[in-house]
């Protein structure tokens, strides 16, 4: 069969002002993933090349320029899966990291667990020695000025904005 | 969100989905990303798929896992795609988007929301759009 790869940069109300930005980092990403499958035949590696473009850009929900919390903080999650052995690695609620996807593939390949949250994922990045990245790298200008938006929309409807459930965010 | 699914020469498909959320999520809320069947899913034996949107939803529907499950019934990659991501949005009216590849490199692109960008290799050419029907093409 003839490799392919395609990629997504997230759905929802993108505005007009943001549609080019969008199309310039996945096309970006495709090609550079592809580029990868070809010369490495590895899929695995493919995933992680295009994924790892769009986690840098801050146009694109992931990495750098993820949404916040209504803390102010940035939470982040990645899950890959691979077909052959229906193997998976992921995480979740990972602070400070560049690269969420990768850490998901360490999961997957480096211990007997699939999903890793919390404590032991804070552990892990240590133990794995996977550099950090600070908030100025991680919390963009837009993010903020999105949670100031959020924040300012709720507390024109009834229900506090801090109650979960009732007021979601953008969408991914 | 962002969200990868290949298929290498040797048939071997894989999926990646990375994000950050929703914005001003509650602290430690955990969305469908993660979420095996819900956020991606790959079986070299069907294909695989990545997906993104109102993670609530999509975590509910187990959305990723149930266009592969179609396609292992023998629905092609496109026509899976859609009509989960359409039953989704008609179930829980929130929208989501979601990408696949099939075994033998059949693609499905669909998404109930207003945008979602895309953009696919395959044979030499550059395919990629963001609006809803929108698909470019360049040659490599």
């Amino acid at each position: 069969v003839s490799p392919v790869i395609l990629v997504h940069g997230g759905a929802g109300d993108i505005p007009d002002s943001g549609v080019q930005e969008k199309i310039d980092g996945v096309k970006q990403s495709a090609l550079v993933g592809y580029k990868v499958l070809c010369e490495t035949g590895l899929v695995l590696d493919a995933i992680e090349a295009s994924i790892n473009i769009m986690e840098d850009l801050e146009g694109f929900n992931a990495g750098r320029g993820s949404v916040l919390t209504l803390t102010g903080e940035v939470e982040m999650e990645a899950l890959i899966t691979e077909g052959k052995d229906l193997n998976a690695g992921a995480i979740t609620l990972a602070k400070n990291i560049r690269y969420p996807i990768s850490v998901a593939r360490k999961v997957m390949e480096q211990t007997p667990h699939t999903f890793l949250g919390g404590a032991g994922l804070e552990d892990f990045i240590k133990k794995s020695n996977i550099p950090r990245v600070g908030d100025d790298w991680l919390i963009t200008d837009r993010a903020k000025d999105a949670l100031e938006k959020f924040k300012q929309q709720g507390a024109n409807h009834t229900e506090a904005a801090t109650e979960i459930g009732k007021r979601p965010g953008d969408v991914g | 969100t962002v969200g990868c699914v290949a298929l290498d020469s040797n048939g071997h498909v894989a999926s990646g989905t990375s994000t950050g959320g929703i914005c001003g999520k509650y602290k430690g809320r955990i969305g469908d990303t993660p979420q095996l069947g819900s956020g991606g899913y790959s079986d070299d034996n069907v294909g695989a798929v990545s997906t993104t949107g109102y993670g609530e939803a999509i975590m509910r529907y187990n959305l990723a896992h149930r266009i592969l499950s179609r396609m292992d019934s023998g629905i092609d990659a496109q026509n899976a795609t859609k009509s989960v991501v359409d039953g989704m949005t008609a179930r829980t009216k929130k929208t989501a988007g979601a990408i696949t590849l099939s075994k033998l490199g059949d693609v499905g692109i669909s998404f109930s929301s207003k945008r979602m960008a895309w953009a696919f290799v395959k044979d030499g050419e550059l395919h990629y759009g963001i609006e809803q029907g929108q698909h470019e093409v360049e040659k490599l």
